[in-house]
This record gives C-alpha cells, structure tokens and sequence, in this order.
C-alpha cells in the first residue's frame, strides 16, 4: 500500500523531525507512481502533486515525528477535496425530468438506463426509459427486455431518428404522467462529429435535466479527452462510473471529475439492475491510493 | 514529437510522456527508458531522431510473437473461444472474424454463447444473418457449455472447420464465471478438436488490462488478443506488458463498428501511432 512505500522512503531517511523539502519530492515520487499504476491522467497526477506538495513541505510533515501519516492524510485529504461529494440528481421544475445517458462503446449505458429506473421507482417515481440507439443490433431488444423484466416502460420507434424519438418520448410522458424519461443513447466516439451532433441535438430537442457521462471504470489516460470532449461539444452534468465491482483502482474517476468539474454522481457495481449505487468519495479514494 | 537533432533532458522527458499517456504504464516505461539510456552511454544515438526510432524498434520488439508458434487457425477443425470483460467489443468482434475468415475460405460456424445478458444471443443472431453464417444458438439462460457442445457437433456432421464462440462478458475477479468459462474449456478440450482461445481487449483500457489478461490466460490459457477501439483516440499502450507477460501475440484489431472494421495486426503502424 502508499503508505507502506513512504514508510520504507522515510525510513530510509531516518532523521524524523528534521526533513527537508528533497526529502518530500521522494516521498511524493512515490505517490506519483501509485496514481499513474491507479490510471490516473498523467497530467492530472501533476498539478494534484503540485497542490500536495504545497502542504507537504510545510512544517506539518518536516518537522513531524512521524512524517509518513502526515503525506498520507495530506494525500487523502487532497484526494477526497477533488474527488468531491456526491452528486444528487437534479429534477426539472415540472415532470418529467429528463436523463441523458450517453458515453463511449460499451462503457454501459444500457445496463445503467435500467438500474437508473428500478432505482427511482423504488423512490416513488414513475420512469420511462427511451431507446434512443438505433444502430447496435438488438440495443431496443436489449432495453426493452430490461423494461419487461423490471416492469418499467419502455418507449421504442423503429426507424425514428434519436432526437425526434427522444422529443416525443418526453410529450408521451408528460401525458401519461411519468415522473422521468430516460435516454438510453447510443455508444459514440468522442471525435464522431455526427453522433456528437446527435447528441447534442437530442440536449437541445429536451432539455434534459442530467446529462450524465456513463465511464468504464479501467479507463486508462484516454478519460481526459474523452469527458473534455463531452463537456465542450453537449455539456455534461454529472459522471458515472461502471464495473467498479472489478479491480480496476479507477483514476480514471479522478481525472474526469478534475477536467470537467462535474460530479461523480452514481457508481455501477455490478451487472443485475439493483447494483447501482451513490458514489462515496471515502472509498472510491481508498481504492485509487491502493 | 519533432525530430530533434540534439538528446536533451527534455527529449527523454518527451518521450516517457509520449509513453504513459498511450497507456504503456510506469513499469514497462522505465525499463524501455533504461535500455535505451544503456545503448545511448554505449554510443548509440547521436540525433534525437535517432534516439527515437530506436525506441519504436524496442516496442516493435516487444510485439513479436515468438518464433515456432502454432499457427492461430490449423487446417483441422478448430473452436475460437472470444473471450473479455463486459462490453469491450467480443460479439462484434466474433462476427467480424467470421466474416474475414469465411472470406478468405474457411466454412465458419458462429456460436451465441452469451446466455446470460439480454438480447446477448440476439445481437451475435443479427450479425449472422448480416454476413450470411449460420449460428448456433439457444434460449436465454441456457447453458452456454451445451452451446458449445452442440456447435461442435454440428461443425463435425455440416462440415465446418471453423467455430468462433462468442461467450458473456465476464469481470475476471468473478470466481463463479471464471469456472464457468474453465468447464467451457473443458468441453472443448473434451473433443479432441483444436481450441483456441482469443482474449479481447478494449484499446481504452488502463493498468487493468493486464490484471485481466493474466487472469484470463492463468484460468484458459489465450492464443491471440484483439485489440478493439482503436479508431478511438486511445491508443492501446497496455497491449506491450499484456503481449510481454502472456507471450501471445495480437492477431487482429479492432477499427470501428462495422463488420469489416477489422485489420491483421501491423505492429508497426501500431507503434508509430503512438508517435504520431
Ligand atoms: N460487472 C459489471 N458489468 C457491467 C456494469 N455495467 C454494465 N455492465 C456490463 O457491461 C456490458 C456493456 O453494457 P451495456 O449496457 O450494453 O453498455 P452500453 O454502453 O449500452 O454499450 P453500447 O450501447 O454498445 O455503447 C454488459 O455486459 C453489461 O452487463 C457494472 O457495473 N458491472
Ligand atoms: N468504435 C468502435 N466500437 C466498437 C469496436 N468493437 C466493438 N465496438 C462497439 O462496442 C460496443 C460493445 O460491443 P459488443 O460486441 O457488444 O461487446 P461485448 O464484449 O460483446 O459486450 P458484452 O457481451 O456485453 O460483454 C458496441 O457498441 C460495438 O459496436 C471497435 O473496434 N470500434
Ligand atoms: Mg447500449
Ligand atoms: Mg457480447
């Protein structure tokens, strides 16, 4: 773990209470290591490293007796600073609240649509979910058997393009009287100017409440361009990160959430629709530190 | 990365930076950076293009399949495990390759193997019928070692040669679906017929790429990696210490969502994207 690796730094050091600033750049070399091998961005682990240095060559950690809890904590404590609180998903001022799924091939959007569903109804809501992919075979299958095993609506209209589809997703629910409209979109490439444009007509069509970036959570240094590119080309409101049930340490979370400055806002833990879980900070730290 | 005439500090810092971001990873880095810093003290080197071009020869090195290698599709009957972790691209894959293969001569057969996600059976069923290969398929929740049974069966009393199994996407840290796809192993292995196992790879992924190769290799052995996504801007750098550690090589990779987005691997065009 981190800190059994500064532990060995400053022990080598051996002189506790009398550290100079040298002394802290090997500690934080090791630091570096454990978020570039967590998948951190590299640029990212930079200007974090800068902000921890900051703190760590004060006299809280040169002169401490024992200098490896006090890199640690400062490390935690940044970690925990950029990661942020969990994001709560936001709610149009009248029904219903549109949630924008979108992201990279595969990263599990669909699976999320659904969980996102069962997850409001338990809550008292009504949701419908939208099957806005009309390219991947067998995607409205996919969604729709989801909304038949969960007992949750599904709105499908072959042959319709994505932005209509969507528009008229969310006038049937406003008659129908559902709480929310979940689009489940199709994976796209960051540098795909037409699905891009895609997307960015369905936000400008409904004006969704969340547009939510669903991320693979063994990204490696890739996340950056990809959440900026989102960001910029339709404007994301919060982040969420699948597969998070799998050993991946997940840096990829961190550097999303640092370019953009959105929210982590739901975790996907798992491949049944009740894995969905609320992101919390403590832990997703714990995991990128190793 | 220009090709500078003199190697300076910030040249070999260039260079480390060029490898991280593509997702070579710390450790494989370091040992490349060192070798090279070997061969420049011993006199090699002079100009920074140089110093370049002997890293892309290093890489190149690490891709090369060693020598005396089975070839992936012998002339007998041979069953293609795909296998990976959720949603890196394996049905899209098992359909690309049995479009290329069927092309270039072989009587292919498909097996839907995914049982367990929805419409898993349906998607591989779609392309089947998109590139005119028969495919094997069964009820959601079947068992997916009867699948591959059965596809055998009929490969040996139809005549096909080559089975290509597309099998559910699986987190390696899942013990229960790891023994799964062990006893799938077995079946195949049951039959006395050439198995092969191919590990798919998201080009995107990071560090944990090769905790999922090492996993996937120690449970089922691999033959062969694919690299999907690489028409993304990801670039796929994880591949060096998966090839490296598991000493199978890539065959293919992946280049889009299309049936024919699949190319032989050229390890280096692979190398010099990471320059370009
Ligand atoms: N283990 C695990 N698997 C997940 C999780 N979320 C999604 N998956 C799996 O990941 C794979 C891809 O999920 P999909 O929902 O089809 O992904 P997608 O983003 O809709 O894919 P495209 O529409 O092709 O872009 C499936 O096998 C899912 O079961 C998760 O949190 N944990
Ligand atoms: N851009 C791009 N997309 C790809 C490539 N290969 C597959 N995809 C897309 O990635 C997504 C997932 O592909 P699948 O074939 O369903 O992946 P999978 O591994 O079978 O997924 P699971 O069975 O759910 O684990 C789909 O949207 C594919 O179209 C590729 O080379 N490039
Ligand atoms: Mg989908
Ligand atoms: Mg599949």
């Amino acid at each position: 773990a981190l800190s059994d690796k500064l532990q060995r730094v400053f022990d080598q050091l051996g002189r506790k209470g009398k550290l100079n600033e040298q002394d802290v750049d090997r500690a934080l070399r090791e630091v570096r290591l454990a978020l570039l091998e967590a998948d951190v961005n590299f640029r990212v682990v930079r200007s974090f490293l800068d902000k921890v240095r900051g703190r760590a060559v004060g006299v809280e950690v040169l002169q401490s007796l024992t200098p490896t809890q006090q890199v640690v904590k400062i490390v935690h404590e940044e970690l925990m600073a950029l990661l942020g609180e969990a994001g709560r998903l936001a709610t149009a001022p009248s029904p219903p609240t549109a949630i924008m799924l979108l992201g990279l091939q595969g990263s599990g959007k669909t699976t999320t649509a659904a969980k996102l569903a069962l997850h409001l109804r338990k809550q008292g809501q009504r949701p419908l979910l939208v099957a806005a992919d009309p390219y991947r075979p067998a995607a409205v299958t996919q969604l729709e058997m989801l909304g038949r095993q969960l007992d949750i609506p599904v709105f499908a209209r072959p042959g319709v393009a994505p932005a209509a589809l969507c528009r008229d997703a969310v006038a049937e629910a406003r008659s129908a009287g559902q709480t929310h409209v979940i689009f489940d979109t199709a994976g796209r490439l960051h540098i795909d100017e037409q699905l891009m444009a895609e997307v960015a007509e369905i936000r400008q069509r409904t004006n969704p409440s969340e547009i939510l970036l669903v991320a693979d959570a063994m990204t490696g240094q890739d996340a950056v361009k990809v959440a900026e590119e989102f960001q910029q080309r339709v404007g994301i409101t919060g982040l969420v990160l699948t597969k998070l049930d799998g050993d991946a340490r997940g840096g990829a979370a961190l550097s999303m959430r640092d370019v953009t400055g959105v929210p982590i806002k739901l975790i996907g833990v798992g491949e049944r629709p009740d894995a969905l879980e609320l992101f919390h900070p403590d832990r997703l730290t714990s995991r990128i530190l190793g | 990365l220009l090709p500078r005439s003199e190697i300076t500090d910030d040249l070999w810092g260039e260079l480390e930076e060029t490898l991280i971001a593509a997702d070579v990873g710390v450790d494989t880095t370091e040992r490349l950076l060192e070798r090279l810093r070997a061969r420049h003290a011993a006199g090699e080197f002079g100009t920074g293009k140089e110093l370049s071009r002997g890293l892309q020869e290093e890489l190149a090195g690490l891709l090369r399949p060693p020598d005396g290698r089975e070839p992936l599709l012998p002339s007998d009957l041979t069953v293609v495990l795909t296998v990976g972790v959720n949603g890196v691209g394996k049905t899209t894959t098992v359909a690309k390759l049995g479009h290329h293969w069927s092309r270039s001569g072989r009587r292919v057969l498909l097996a839907a193997g995914d049982t367990f996600r929805a419409a898993g059976t349906e998607q591989l069923a779609i392309w089947a019928d998109r590139v005119g290969l028969p495919c094997v398929a069964a009820q959601r929740g079947g068992d997916p070692g009867a699948i591959v049974f059965d596809a055998i069966a009929a490969a040996r009393a139809r005549g096909f040669d080559v089975v290509v199994v597309d099998t559910a996407g699986r987190l390696h840290t899942k013990t229960n679906l790891m023994e799964e796809l062990r006893k799938i192993r077995r079946i195949v292995d049951r039959q006395g017929v050439v198995g092969r196992v191919i590990l798919v790879l998201d080009a995107a992924t990071g560090q944990n790429a090769v905790v999922q190769a090492r996993s996937f290799a120690s449970a089922i052995g691999t033959d062969a990696i694919v690299v999907t996504k690489l028409d993304g801007t990801a670039r796929g750098g994880m591949v060096f210490s998966v090839v490296r550690e598991l000493g199978a090589p890539v065959c293919f990779v992946g280049t889009g969502e299309k049936v024919g987005d699949l190319a032989e691997f050229d390890s280096e065009a692979f190398v010099a994207a990471l320059f370009a």
